[in-house]
């Protein structure tokens, strides 16, 4: 299994087309890069993606630079992650 | 593994093996009224299995659902387990539910991608875009997170970038999950209600996907969308958005509820369940529940119009 120690879930607020279209070039990316959870659908709704802790720096910049605004919606995926199979364990037994 | 469906937990997430398993337990136990179809294989050879809730007679109409195409959404999955047994338990109990099924059956897909889901467990979950083994596909989610389109056509608003959410696929029905059920419901051929169930963005949405051009049922859909919202709202007080996909959240093509529509099912639906704001994907196990709950009020609402509007 893989670790997510430090992986981060964005939720980012784009005010309108322009800031979208920014959001959907991160698509482009290569996948390990940006993943996806809620795509840029609309400027009214918000979009979440799982950056992982190597590139926190990198997509954090690219957002400021752009001026979009986000907030940290999953401050480290992994924990939520052994929660959730601590949970799972825990029900077999 | 679980050897009774009385000492399953309905408020954990579960691996494939022991979903399977509560399905052959929840079959043997209940099967006066439920049984077990495998409608195909999936890429991997994992059986793609349904639940049918018939209280008997031919060619009755029917009610289809499906959870689980997008593997990694486990509240769906979950839902999907809670709801099954929540039919069982409230035969002969709720009438409403119970004239549905004496005229109609109800037929559930609980795990809709077992590969993806497969994957989740023995992998990873978190991350989303991961090609599907001996896949040609490098980017899109296939083994994983999502059976892209369900139909999978090309058109408007769709996409042929394979990393995009509304990547188009390389052919028509390409994946043999989404061969699977298009066979078996165009064989069926008496649907009268789809329903396919995903999360997490609180939204209830009817046809069309591909344009913003309102379907010939626009009003009759919405009023049924409000209802069945409202009567979600009433049990935890959640908001959902409903609407058209197109107008509530993109235009893209080649979606499950189009091909429905389009199909001659009149009240295709496609859920998008709750999300606490904060966890998505990750929904914390002790929301399984209360998501089923509410769920089930919007499902039986949707049910309920379809078993008193037959057309």
């Amino acid at each position: 299994q893989m670790n997510f120690t430090g992986d981060q879930v964005l939720r980012v607020l784009a005010k309108d087309e322009k800031q979208l279209s920014l959001l959907r070039d991160l698509e482009g990316l290569k996948p390990q890069k940006v993943d996806f959870w809620r795509g840029p659908a609309r400027p009214s709704l918000p979009v979440d993606m799982r950056v992982p802790f190597s590139e926190l720096k990198y997509i954090k910049a690219y957002l400021e630079s752009h001026g979009l605004a986000y907030s940290i919606m999953i401050k480290d995926i992994q924990v939520l992650l052994d929660e959730e199979r601590e949970a799972m364990a825990k029900s077999r037994r | 593994l679980e050897r009774s469906t009385s000492s399953f937990s309905y408020s954990s997430y579960h691996t494939l093996e022991e979903i399977y398993s509560w399905i052959d337990n929840f079959v043997t136990e209940h099967s006066d009224i439920v049984s077990k179809i495998q409608i195909g294989n999936s890429f991997e050879n994992r059986s793609i299995l349904v639940l049918k809730f018939s209280t008997g007679g031919s060619r009755h109409p029917a009610i289809w659902i499906d959870t689980g195409i997008h593997s990694r959404e486990w509240i769906t999955h979950a839902t999907g387990i809670w709801t099954a047994n929540k039919i069982v338990s409230d035969y002969g109990k709720d009438r409403v539910l119970t004239d549905i099924l004496k005229a109609m059956d109800i037929f559930i897909e609980l795990v809709t991608n077992p590969d993806g889901f497969a994957f989740t467990h023995s992998m990873v979950r978190a991350p989303g875009k991961d090609g599907r083994r001996g896949s040609r596909h490098l980017c899109r989610t296939w083994g994983f997170d999502s059976l892209g389109g369900f139909i999978l056509l090309p058109g408007n608003g769709s996409n042929s970038n394979p990393c995009s959410e509304t990547y188009h696929g390389p052919s028509p029905q390409s994946e043999p999950e989404v061969a699977a059920i298009v066979n078996f419901i165009t064989a069926h051929g008496n649907f009268k209600a789809l329903i396919s169930i995903h999360s997490y963005s609180q939204m209830l949405m009817y046809p069309y996907g591909r344009s913003l051009e309102p379907v010939s049922n626009q009003r009759e859909l919405y009023d049924l969308a409000k209802d069945a919202v409202e009567a979600l709202y009433k049990v935890h007080g959640i908001e959902y958005f409903f609407g058209s996909i197109s107008t509530t959240l993109y235009v893209a093509s080649g979606i499950t509820v189009d091909w429905a529509y389009d199909s001659g099912i009149k009240y295709a639906f496609s859920f998008e369940l709750r999300d606490t704001g904060r966890y998505g994907f990750l929904l914390p196990a002790t929301q399984i529940i209360p998501t089923a709950q509410e769920t089930w009020m919007a499902l039986r609402t949707i049910m309920e119009h379809t078993l008193n509007h037959p057309y």
